[in-house]
């Protein structure tokens, strides 16, 4: 059986926010070490995972693997019924077909309690070597949204070229073309808006950006954002989630003209 | 305008 407590609800909706618009079923993983997601987009395009590590929970039990299909459009309509500060629980029972949900005002005079219908989900699973990257690029995660939603306005594509110097983001479209560089940085006074390089070699990839907006809806789940890009192979963008795991994003470039 | 390529080409499935 599983049980899983986050002490705000908020987490998990916000969590949910950042993959809803990828995926609209998927298995959550569960075990003894946490829960896991891996889905792709339908289009194979795109592909999200999803690390929540147990001791990120107070308590957690999971004493079997255990297979969650959730449609997330339903456990959205679900998660719309609790408080961002609720105390969140899932419950579900190895054999059965619903998960639980309890959610808990913090004084705990209001329970609250819903079944969310489990499905079963054939998911494939992706092997996903790991890479040495030629270019990782950390930044500010606010500015890595409005830099996606800015140049949106140009194009559809968005092409990335990493040096030593700094990272820009361009975009070429029928109104005209626009850019923005980030120097490696420099903002000593306010971590959080740094931005740093390391790079092997310099990389120049381009990418849809309408994912890169679905991304960027991990927003509000950190203050930074990771950018790891080699040449011809899909980028890796990555949101640490405090003591908790992490959300990544894997996209694969467009190649070509 | 330029190709898109699918996941699938780079990761392995299992």
């Amino acid at each position: 059986m599983l049980e899983a407590r986050l002490p705000q609800a908020k987490l998990l909706k916000s969590l949910l926010e950042a993959i809803k618009e990828l995926v609209v079923e998927c298995n959550f993983d569960c075990n003894d070490s946490g829960i896991a997601v891996q889905a792709m987009d339908s289009s194979h395009v795109a592909l999200v995972a999803l690390l929540l590590r147990a001791d990120g929970f107070d308590p957690y039990r999971c004493d079997r693997n255990l297979p969650l299909g959730i449609n997330l459009t339903s456990l959205n309509k679900i998660l719309k019924c609790a408080g961002n500060e609720d105390i969140l629980t899932i419950k579900a029972s190895d054999d059965g077909d619903v998960l639980n949900l309890v959610f808990e005002s913090k004084d705990s005079d209001r329970i609250s309690e819903y079944e969310l219908k489990l499905m079963d989900i054939d998911s494939e699973h992706l092997g996903i070597p790991d890479t040495q990257y030629d270019a990782v690029v950390s930044m500010s995660s606010g500015e890595f949204q409005r830099i996606c939603r800015d140049l949106s306005q140009i194009s559809d594509s968005i092409v990335i070229d990493v040096t030593k110097e700094g990272i820009k983001f361009s975009a070429s479209g029928e109104v005209g073309n626009g850019s923005v560089t980030l120097k490696q940085s420099g903002s000593v006074d306010r971590e959080d808006e740094a931005t740093t390089i390391e790079l092997q070699q310099a990389v120049s990839l381009t990418f849809s950006l309408k994912y890169f907006q679905y991304f960027t809806k991990a927003t509000p789940l950190s203050s930074r954002v990771v950018l790891s890009m080699s040449n011809d192979v899909p980028i890796l963008v990555e949101y640490k989630l405090d003591n908790l795991g992490y959300v990544r994003y894997y996209l694969a470039p467009k190649i070509g003209d | 305008s330029s190709n898109q390529k699918s996941l699938d080409d780079f990761f392995n499935g299992s």
